[in-house]
């Protein structure tokens, strides 16, 4: 474990939590993708099937538990909380996820490190992981609407992706066998496809800021 | 045995 990785679980499970208490305060989900959330938490149930399994540190099960938790925590509050899934922009929302989950899981079953239940269910969560934000990217770019999405949100979600990539050039230099291509590769296009969301969301929140100017 | 890539990281 270094400094970097610690941060990096530290601010994604912060970003995640930020979320959850952001739709659960204003009792509103608008502008937040249903769909991404979905993802999300498929991402981490199919990537911690070995909680039960492989004992590797207290740390390790600690967050897993809290991240599945906190992830379909935010799912069951925008499917069935009363309030919540009035605000939901169902008709904006439409993109097709399952298009995602389908090639992920296809593209699991040819690249992976071992042919096993297990790492094959872990190599699609990480390529899930890295397109997850898509569909959040495109009700953004629909709606451009950023009241949920706060800038703490979108700051620790961008720290997290920063952090993890220090973290794997940290590892790169200091272990002797480090490879962790898919989790590298796989994590570089996640922090382009992020990228491309933050563009989109400086973009809103610049023309949000516009139009509040006072009149 | 081998256990595989453990994957240490979340």
């Amino acid at each position: 474990m270094n400094a970097f990785r610690l941060a990096g679980d530290i601010t994604h499970l912060i970003s995640i939590l930020v979320l959850l208490l952001k739709i659960y305060a204003t009792k509103s989900c608008s502008g937040i993708s249903l769909k991404t959330q979905e993802l999300y938490a498929v991402v981490f149930l199919a990537r911690y099937l070995d909680l039960f399994t492989d004992f590797i540190s207290v740390y390790n099960s600690v967050m897993k538990v809290v991240f599945i938790l906190s992830s379909v925590a935010i799912v069951w509050c925008m499917r069935r909380h009363r309030a919540v899934k009035r605000s939901y922009d169902k008709e904006l929302d439409t993109f097709r996820h399952y298009y995602l989950v389908g090639a992920c899981f296809v593209f699991a079953l040819l690249v992976h490190e071992k042919f096993t239940f297990q790492e094959v269910f872990w190599a699609f969560s990480i390529y899930l992981e890295a397109v997850a934000i898509i569909p959040q990217l495109v009700l953004l770019q629909r709606s451009g609407n950023v009241d949920n999405l706060t800038g703490q949100y979108v700051f620790f979600l961008g720290a997290y992706r920063a952090l993890y990539i220090l973290n794997w050039i940290y590892r790169y230099f200091t272990e002797a066998k480090f490879s962790r291509w898919i989790a590298c590769i796989s994590g570089l296009v996640q922090t382009a496809l992020y990228a491309d969301f933050f563009y989109y969301y400086f973009l809103s929140w610049k023309n949000n800021a516009k139009l509040n100017l006072p009149a | 045995g081998d256990r595989g890539q453990d994957h240490d990281e979340l």
